[in-house]
Parts: C-alpha cells; structure tokens; sequence
C-alpha cells in the first residue's frame, strides 16, 4: 500500500514533471516545414538547451535535491543531463501524436547530422520506452530517479543522494506492482531502461565528437551541460 | 573562470 507520506512525495514530483515542459511553439518549430541538415541541427540545439533549462526546474522541484552541496547538485544534473533528456524525449516520442508527426520528427533527426551508429540505439530506446506505455507518475518518478543516481563522477556525498533516491524507488515499485498487478516484472522492464541509457550516454559522446568535427557549434548551456569546450 | 550557468539557473528561484 501507498503510504499518504509517499503519496504526497510522488504528487509533488508529478506536478513539476508536468509543470516543466518544453515550451509549445518550440515543439511545433520542429514539426514545421523541412529545413536543411544544418538548421535540423541548430533547431536540434535549441531544443536540447531548452530541455536543459526544463531539467533543471525539474530537479529544483525534487524534494530534498536543493538541501544537498551546490557542488553535489551541478555533479548529479551534468552526470544525469545526456540520460535524462534521451528518457524525456523518448516519453514525448512515444505519446501519442497528431499522424505524420512522428515521422517528421523521426525524419529532423535523421537529416541533423548524427552518424548512423548512433542513430538505431537512440530509435531502439524510444521504441522500449514506447511499448512500456508508461503512466506520466511512472515517467516523472523515473526521471527523479535517474537523476538522484548516487554513482555519477564527483558526487561526494553518495549517502545523501542514497537517502533521496531511496524513497522514490519504493514508490515507484508499489506503483508498478498496483497498476500493473499481471505484470510482476515491469518494475524490473522499468529499471532495465536506465541501464539502456547508460549506454546512450557512451554514443552521446561519441555524436558530440562527430558533430565537433564537423565543426558544429553548441550553445554555451550544452557546452557546460555535456562538458564541451 | 567562466560563470557557470548552471549555477545561476540553480540559483534562480524555483518554478520561474
């Protein structure tokens, strides 16, 4: 059962998952006409800044994340940043759109300049989110989750991020096991994806140094976010 | 050192 502490807990996290989205007229510039590979990327750019800024709400709102050490806070949104953004964007991926827009959106990120390598991981993963049908409780709580992982470089105080993260693992798996009761496994299917993302984040810097090399610029956010000169 | 901008978006109240 639920308990109202853990209730309360979850409530807080789903209001601030929903509240913090990325701004509409920015979702619709990518779903505009079609643009060349070069402005693919720079629309691509300023989606991923303004999914920073949406991160970083996010996480300001995670109960208890602002009462641990400043240093602790920046180690734990650069080491979550890359994963959390593939988990929200696979989310929005997979919801349900008006038709066409998911190839549109498919067919911008195809034409922006990332090496094909990297491209059929990063479709599998929005694939495996999608067939979870995930309940929004489940995919803001999985966020949280995937950004309080105690093990990310230069965290120090892992006892901290331990007793944030605790509490939202046992309400996500009470969860899991009240709406999906036919599916023991799903709350293990959920956990399995944050061990997808980690791999995600090993192509991500590999995409990075691709793009580098092409010479393209990111905005000064992505450039600290993802640690880039 | 350049100032960071994460920082100042942590800084910032919450929900702006």
């Amino acid at each position: 059962k639920i308990t109202k502490e853990q209730q309360a807990l979850m409530q807080v996290i789903v209001d601030a998952y929903n509240r913090h989205q990325i701004p509409q007229d920015m979702a619709k510039k990518l779903l505009q006409d079609q643009y060349s590979a070069e402005e693919n990327f720079l629309l691509l750019t300023e989606m991923a800044t303004n999914q920073v800024q949406v991160l970083v709400e996010f996480t300001k709102n995670i109960p208890g994340f602002l009462s641990l050490n400043h240093e602790d806070q920046i180690a734990l949104l650069k080491g979550s940043a890359v994963e959390a953004m593939f988990l929200r964007s696979a989310q929005v991926f997979s919801r349900k759109r008006p038709s066409g827009h998911t190839d549109v959106l498919e067919e911008r990120i195809r034409k922006s300049g990332i090496s094909e390598e990297f491209m059929t991981p990063m479709f599998n993963f929005y694939k495996s989110i999608g067939e979870l049908h995930m309940m929004q409780e489940e995919q803001a709580l999985l966020t949280a989750i995937t950004i309080l992982t105690p093990d990310r470089p230069y965290v120090r105080d892992h006892q901290a991020v331990e007793r944030l993260q605790e509490p939202m693992l046992d309400v996500l798996r009470k969860l899991c096991s009240l709406q999906h009761p036919h599916e023991p496994q799903y709350f293990a299917r959920l956990l399995g994806r944050l061990t997808e993302l980690r791999t995600l984040n090993h192509y991500h810097a590999e995409m990075l140094t691709s793009w580098r090399m092409n010479d393209h610029k990111f905005t000064p956010l992505l450039c600290e976010i993802w640690d880039v000169e | 050192e350049e100032p960071s901008l994460l920082k100042k978006l942590l800084l910032a109240p919450a929900n702006s």
